[in-house]
């Protein structure tokens, strides 16, 4: 993350064990599990409703105990990405 | 074997006389069908069977030429979580762009609507994705939806092209890709094809956007109907192929669907470019549905040609490929594709090979360049990772700098073949050097991996840097991906022959002899075939003692005869003899000054009197590859590295950013998409855009607030005239001032909290230490006159008296 990054209140998450384990953690921590991104195996897609949207920094909070998990192989809070049509 | 069906010279669509770029429909104009999709078409394909996604802002899926092939399990709405893959409509009509790459892949053919598409009978879906933020997570998404289901991706889109941004895929959106080309399409791979950058004008460089460099993409640029370089191009040594766009003044344009059921000729830039390669693609798939991700690269490099696209840096690399920055092999052939996938026998497996040269760090100096080279075997001792035959070359850097833009990039091959991996970039002040970052070229395809590679880095500074700050790479590495066996080997006869002739055995066989021969005291053996009808005294080509073609060198260094003159000299056909060009030229036709054919390195050609200087004439640049001066694009008055990089402009144009453009009359800008002079907001004398904050001079009536043109001052501003200015400007009062009668302090009302106290807003505060001895202080050093002690105790002194 850089300069002018904006923080979205979404997460990617890998997980392994499977869906009903990646939903026990999202709710632990008061995340709502959203599903596998695309056709990646172990990731999920995570959104917390009580993040702001968009901040320009990375909030902290009881949401963020989830990075100590030891179940929590890798966690990114997404940024927006600039992108133009061509 | 053309297979019979409707008749393609005339679909009843009304845009179909439009199209050019098919078909030539008046003998009159000029014939632009080079890309053969007609002959693609009289071949019987047209994409049946074969599914496309546009990964866009969304698909109008009603639209009335895209109803009839819309596929819904090609489509999703990434940005709204649910199937309907339709646009947001609003009153800018922000979301028309995936809709227009839509119709050029698949818009339904002879149904009296629009267009036809290039694969008119494919399937078309669309992912909506670009309509909210995009994520890492939403860009992985988008590649990931139905690999199994979907042929072809099809993205017109990247991170800006500002020439100062360096953005790629995130960790999802890398695996993501990873994950289509080795399970996509059970296991062929997923075929991704992406539009090059749009950012010529800001002299950007397609290497510094990661997703139009990935291996995994089809990277795809543009060329204007006369084949020349459009305004919005950029380079870069990832362009796999080209095909038509609109980009410049007077010349035609590209025809597609567009959103409420339209039409639109509007559609210009690399988003044309890549739905025409991804519906050729569809066409090669009808096919053959087997082609693997590589095959349909391999089939690109083999059926792409130069045609008459014009470049300055067309060359031809070791196996044989025309290659250039700007079009890759060149304009896309669709009925070679078709012809070449029906008889193509998949290629051998990818390796992928990877070297590291030392991990020292090696200064960059400026004005300076830095070679590191590195000798590779191609890993020859590692069956599973063994790169004999070239397709793509990656180098990865880590490159610490104080100007990014600075640098220039170039990579040798052992065969000699130069890629330009970056260009220097005039907008890119950041300091952020390249961290890991992958720069891949195309251009080595079919060369062969072993021997030296050459990594060059230059740094030409282009504006005062401090001299102790210097730029260091810190390590790179070269990864070759390729095959160990001959990829087209299998195919034909021809290339078993080229092998046969490259086995050095027959060759071995006869140096015996001529060593034998040699030890003889009286050389009775062959001369030389260079020698002439004197014959020699040896073997060799210095042992003759005339020569049949040309002698080099003189009495005194020893002559030797040649077949052609070497660099410097030119062949004199009276004397048989090799004369010295003037000092300076390389290749000339005689010893004049005035009668140079090409330049030393550090010179270039001045094409008006043929002579070879180090600084070019107005109107000229010096162009590096041809070491020649080279006249700038006729709308230009100077330009720099390119034609069309523009430094200044001819009468009657303006300059935009890099580019020449005409110069509209007052209330009307240049719109560059439209290729047209547009109105000004109507407040807008004169603008460089439509919105009312692109004024550049108000109109009659308005005054200058901020960055737009008011009728009147705001509250808290006051108008004044500002010399070089027609118009008035409202001018900000003073801090607190909530109105005032010009500049200084001349407030009339101040904001809540403040007293208007001598025309000055003062803080509603007293200093409990503002005492008479106090006071007098600030009095007698007029502390309350300047505004950084304004509020300083003034209101409690004044009101003391």
């Amino acid at each position: 993350p850089g300069r002018g990054d904006v923080y979205t209140n979404h997460w990617a998450v890998r997980i392994s064990g499977g869906p009903e384990r990646a939903d026990g953690i999202a709710e632990r921590y008061g995340y709502r599990n959203l599903g596998q991104i695309g056709s990646l195996e172990d990731h999920y897609h995570f959104h917390h409703s009580r993040v702001v949207r968009r901040a320009a920094y990375s909030v902290k909070g009881p949401h963020s105990f989830i990075h100590m998990d030891p179940k929590v192989h890798w966690i990114q809070q997404q940024v927006v990405k600039s992108r133009v049509k061509r | 074997s053309l297979q019979s069906g409707p008749s393609l010279s005339y679909f009843n669509d009304p845009k179909w006389p439009n199209m050019w770029y098919i078909h030539c429909n008046d003998e009159n104009s000029r014939c632009r069908s080079e890309m053969n999709i007609l002959g693609a078409w009289q071949r019987g394909y047209t994409g049946k069977n074969v599914v496309v996604t546009i990964l866009d802002d969304g698909i109008e899926r009603n639209h009335p030429d895209l109803i009839q092939n819309f596929d819904h399990l090609a489509s999703y709405d990434v940005n709204g979580n649910d199937h309907d893959p339709t646009p947001r409509y609003d009153s800018r009509n922000e979301n028309i762009h995936g809709t227009r790459c839509a119709g050029e892949v698949a818009a339904a053919a002879n149904n009296s609507h629009c267009i036809v598409g290039v694969a008119y009978n494919a399937r078309i879906g669309g992912i909506r994705m670009l309509d909210g933020d995009v994520t890492d997570i939403v860009e992985a998404k988008s590649l990931g939806i139905r690999p199994d289901y979907i042929h072809v991706y099809s993205a017109s889109w990247g991170p800006k092209d500002d020439g100062r941004t360096v953005d790629g895929p995130g960790p999802l959106t890398k695996q993501a890709f990873e994950q289509g080309i080795q399970k996509g399409r059970k296991g062929l791979g997923s075929i991704f094809v992406w539009a090059a950058g749009n950012g010529g004008r800001q002299g950007d460089h397609c290497s510094c956007d990661g997703y139009t460099s990935s291996i995994y993409t089809i990277s795809v640029s543009s060329t204007t109907e006369n084949g020349n370089k459009p305004w919005y191009l950029e380079v870069c040594s990832s362009i796999m192929a080209t095909t038509y766009s609109s980009g410049e003044f007077h010349e035609r344009k590209i025809v597609t669907t567009d959103i409420w059921h339209r039409c639109t000729e509007g559609h210009t830039g690399t988003s044309v470019s890549a739905p025409i390669v991804a519906g050729i693609i569809a066409l090669a798939l009808e096919a053959n549905l087997l082609l693997t991700w590589r095959d349909v690269q391999h089939l690109l490099v083999k059926t792409s040609r130069p045609a008459h696209l014009k470049a300055d840096d067309w060359k031809t690399n070791a196996a044989g490929h025309r290659v250039s920055h700007l079009y890759g092999f060149g304009l896309v052939d669709a009925e070679a594709m078709v012809l070449e996938a029906t008889k193509w026998r998949t290629v051998p497996p990818q390796h992928t090979c990877s070297q590291t040269p030392d991990r020292q760090t090696r200064h960059i100096h400026a004005s300076q360049t830095l070679n590191s080279s590195v000798t590779i075997s191609g890993c020859s001792q590692e069956p599973e990772q063994h790169v004999a035959y070239l397709e793509h070359v990656v180098v990865r850097v880590f490159i610490v700098h104080p100007r990014r833009g600075d640098l220039e990039i170039n990579l040798i091959s052992p065969s000699g073949t130069r890629s330009q991996l970056l260009a220097r970039r005039l907008f890119d002040s950041s300091n952020e050097g390249f961290r890991d970052w992958e720069f891949m070229t195309v251009h080595f395809w079919g060369e062969r991996s072993e021997g030296r590679w050459t990594l060059e880095i230059t740094d030409s500074p282009s504006k005062l840097r401090n001299p102790e700050v210097l730029g260091s790479l810190k390590e790179w590495t070269l990864i070759l991906h390729g095959t160990s066996q001959n990829p087209y080997q299998q195919h034909s006869v021809q290339h078993s022959h080229s092998k046969m002739l490259e086995n050095p055995g027959s060759e071995v066989l006869e140096e015996p002899e001529l060593q034998e021969e040699e030890e003889e005291e009286e050389y009775n053996g062959p001369c030389h075939s260079e020698c002439g009808d004197q014959g020699c005294d040896g073997p060799n080509t210095e042992h003759c003692l005339n020569c049949i073609h040309f002698s080099l060198g003189s009495l005194k260094s020893g002559r030797t005869c040649v077949s052609h003159c070497p660099r410097g000299h030119y062949e004199n056909i009276s004397s048989r003899r090799c004369r010295h060009c003037h000092k300076g030229c390389e290749t000339c036709v005689s010893p004049s000054p005035g009668d140079c054919l090409s330049c030393r390195r550090g010179l270039y050609l001045n094409t008006l009197n043929s002579s070879c200087t180090n600084t070019c004439p107005p109107g000229y640049f010096a162009d590096e590859n041809q070491r020649q001066c080279v006249k700038c694009h006729d709308t230009c008055v100077t330009c720099q590295r390119h034609a069309d990089k523009c430094s200044a402009c001819s009468k009657g144009y303006s300059l935009a950013g890099m580019t020449c453009v005409p110069e509209c009359t007052n209330g009307t800008f240049f719109h560059l998409e439209e290729m047209s002079c547009s109105p000004c907001h109507s407040s807008c004398k004169t603008c460089t855009g439509p919105g009312e904050e692109e004024c550049i001079q108000c109109a009659e009536g308005f005054l200058q607030q901020e960055w737009r043109c008011v009728q009147a001052c705001a509250p808290g501003y006051y108008s004044g005239k500002t010399t070089g200015l027609p118009h008035k400007i409202c001018h900000r009062c003073e801090e607190n001032c909530l109105s005032c009668s010009g500049p200084g302090t001349t407030c009339t009302k101040c904001q809540a909290g403040y007293s208007l106290i001598s025309k000055t807003c003062i803080v509603n505060a007293l200093c409990n230490n503002a005492d008479e001895v106090f006071c007098e202080m600030v009095k007698s050093n007029r502390l309350c006159e300047r505004k950084f002690y304004r509020q300083f105790c003034c209101r409690t002194c004044l009101m003391n008296g």
